[in-house]
């Protein structure tokens, strides 16, 4: 379940837009 | 130079391309007991991203399942609630036939999109949070 949150967590930081 | 909060009140997008701008909207959000729409805003853009790497199938099923399990499994979570009962139905039906297309959560996600401009992210521009920040 763990890694299962990783997962998202991750996938929801890769959307985000970089620091400027 | 206009400050990035002036350009946040121009559209949903403009706030939701600045980080300080998504930190803000997701505080907004936390309070109204709402930050899983955002999450799940950012998740599927996240999901349609993997495209582009292939040989990641696996971690593909293994996201659109965490996906569809976190925020639309649940008919009483706030995200499920917003989305039509038909697309719950076509991501159901994807997951469980392991139908895995990048743009399985598109329609979703425009849902919620529709629901924030309309609702949440006028509320955020009159809240204090943001009146307080600028």
């Amino acid at each position: 379940i763990d890694s299962e949150d990783d997962l998202l967590q991750e996938c929801i930081s890769s959307a985000m837009p970089k620091k400027k | 130079p206009t400050p990035p909060y002036v350009k946040w009140a121009e559209s949903l997008h403009s706030l939701l391309d600045d980080q300080d701008g998504i930190h803000l909207f997701r505080t907004f959000l936390k309070q109204e007991e709402c930050a899983d729409m955002l999450d799940f805003w950012f998740a599927c853009s996240g999901f349609r991203k993997l495209e582009a790497n292939e040989g990641n199938e696996e971690k593909k099923v293994k996201l659109a399942k965490a996906i569809y399990k976190k925020y639309i499994l649940d008919n009483n979570g706030i995200v499920s609630r917003q989305i039509k009962p038909a697309t719950k139905s076509f991501i159901k039906d994807c997951v469980m036939k392991l139908h895995i297309d990048p743009a399985m959560f598109d329609q979703a996600q425009t849902e919620i999109q529709t629901m924030m401009e309309e609702n949440t992210y006028p509320l955020f521009l009159k809240s204090d949070i943001y009146l307080e920040y600028t």
